[in-house]
């Protein structure tokens, strides 16, 4: 473990603080992707076969639980709770994104580190994960308006793995044989795709003025 | 299993 990768999952578990934070106070989703959110459920869970065979540490299995509860959990509250789901931009989160998980799988079946259920089912979370934000970022373009804590929920979930290639740069450097090509290119990629928000968070953050994104 | 097999980050 190292302060980037620690970095990382706290920003990670923030992100997910300011979210339950966010439908629990407000009582409301309007602004989140329920789409973003079934996919990480999925990526969690796909992610964690191994949550009962490899036993890494109390902070690994504990974080692991605490990704897959909260996620479903969220899922189920955006399809469930009746003053919650009322809330929800049916009509502006259109992105099909059963296309993300059916490219992910299939580059799974052919990118991964051994040919094996676990190993490809790991590989698919990871790029799947990559690409998750989308139907977020496509239904916060719709909307245009970002309400802060729903900008401040993307801010931590893109920060976090910006941490991690911090992460696996220092663990390249100090550990002799250590590659995770899969993880580091993807994450590259996943943390590239909020380069406009960031942007765009960053000038609302100077100006300080409301978070607007081009439609 | 040495370490490389296990996936140590989540």
């Amino acid at each position: 473990m190292n302060i980037f990768r620690l970095a990382g999952d706290m920003t990670h578990l923030l992100s997910i603080l300011v979210l339950l934070l966010k439908i629990y106070a407000t009582k409301s989703c309007s602004g989140i992707s329920r789409k973003t959110q079934e996919l990480y459920a999925i990526v969690f869970v796909a992610r964690y076969l191994d949550l009962f065979t490899d036993f890494i540490s109390v902070y690994n299995t504990f974080m692991k639980v605490v990704f897959i509860a909260s996620s479903l959990a969220i899922v189920w509250c955006m399809r469930f709770h009746p003053m919650v789901r009322r809330s929800y931009d049916r009509e502006l989160d259109t992105f099909r994104h059963y296309f993300l998980v059916g490219a992910s799988f299939a580059l799974a079946l052919i990118l991964h580190e051994k040919f094996t259920v676990q190993e490809i089912f790991w590989a698919f979370s990871i790029y799947l994960e990559a690409v998750a934000i989308l139907p977020q970022l496509v239904l916060l373009q719709r909307s245009g308006n970002v309400d802060n804590l729903t900008g401040q929920y993307i801010f931590f979930l893109g920060a976090y793995r910006a941490f991690y290639i911090l992460n696996w740069i220092y663990r390249y450097l100090t550990e002799p044989h250590f590659t995770r090509w899969i993880a580091c290119v993807s994450g590259v990629v996943q943390t590239a795709l909020y380069a406009d928000f960031f942007y765009y968070y960053f000038i609302s953050w100077k100006n300080n003025s409301k978070l607007k994104l081009p439609a | 299993h040495d370490m490389e097999d296990y996936h140590d980050e989540l």
